[in-house]
């Protein structure tokens, strides 16, 4: 890893959480 | 052969030594997730952070989320007793810890948090300066940097008239809350080192 953020895998937490917030707003 | 992983959000600073580097991370990460889902939901709370593009949001999620972490949870270093308090609700001395080999870290952050609660913040004054913190965090391979640069200015303007209204008296409080800016960065900096040392085999 030479990426803290890759380390921790953040991207991937960060964008699932981002993506279910706009998954679950009313249409 | 026991694993070291002192960050407060961790279950236990010291994992026992029969179990894998590969499971102490994955225990480690069912505790930072949930914090992590945390900023990303402040992050919506933000006046005006839903308007940058995704990829943007993402990247400055992915600078500023420890900065952000270590504002939240200030309250875990105890500057007087000199404790750190996992969120599990254990305490550990300093000493033991800087033991751990995470002394240069955890007196960061120990200055830090002091510096931070002489200021005597209401919660809705620091949320503002974690929203200043976020936006402000290291801006590579941000897309539309003009539109972070007043999303910045907005935020850092409405903090400065938060504290200005509140007390008319105290100018100093506001350049004091900004100096804290360049201290995260560098505990940002420490912490990076301390992740990458930390190696899955």
């Amino acid at each position: 890893f030479s990426d803290p953020a890759s380390n921790l895998g953040l991207e991937d937490i960060i964008r699932k959480a981002l993506m279910g917030s706009v998954d679950e707003r009313p249409e | 052969g026991a694993k070291v992983l002192a960050c407060p959000l961790n279950s236990c600073p010291v994992s026992p030594s029969d179990r894998s580097t590969q499971q102490v991370w994955d225990a480690f990460s069912q505790c930072f997730s949930p914090a992590v889902r945390d900023v990303v939901e402040f992050s919506r709370s933000i006046p005006g952070f839903h308007t940058l593009s995704q990829d943007d949001q993402i990247r400055l999620l992915k600078s500023g989320t420890f900065q952000v972490l270590m504002v939240r949870f200030c309250s875990l270093f105890d500057a007087k007793q000199r404790t750190v308090t996992f969120l599990n609700g254990q305490t550990y001395p300093l000493a033991s810890l800087r033991a751990l080999g995470m002394g240069a870290l955890l007196d960061a952050m120990f200055d830090f948090s002091e510096k931070l609660s002489m200021l005597g913040l209401e919660s809705d004054e620091v949320s503002l300066f974690m929203a200043v913190v976020l936006v402000s965090a290291d801006r590579s391979g941000i897309s539309n940097m003009a539109a972070v640069d007043k999303l910045q200015d907005d935020l850092i303007n409405t903090l400065r008239s938060l504290l200005v209204q509140r007390r008319p008296n105290d100018a100093e409080i506001f350049p004091k809350l900004l100096l804290r800016l360049p201290d995260l960065r560098t505990l940002n900096s420490l912490h990076s080192e301390k992740l990458l040392s930390f190696r899955i085999d």
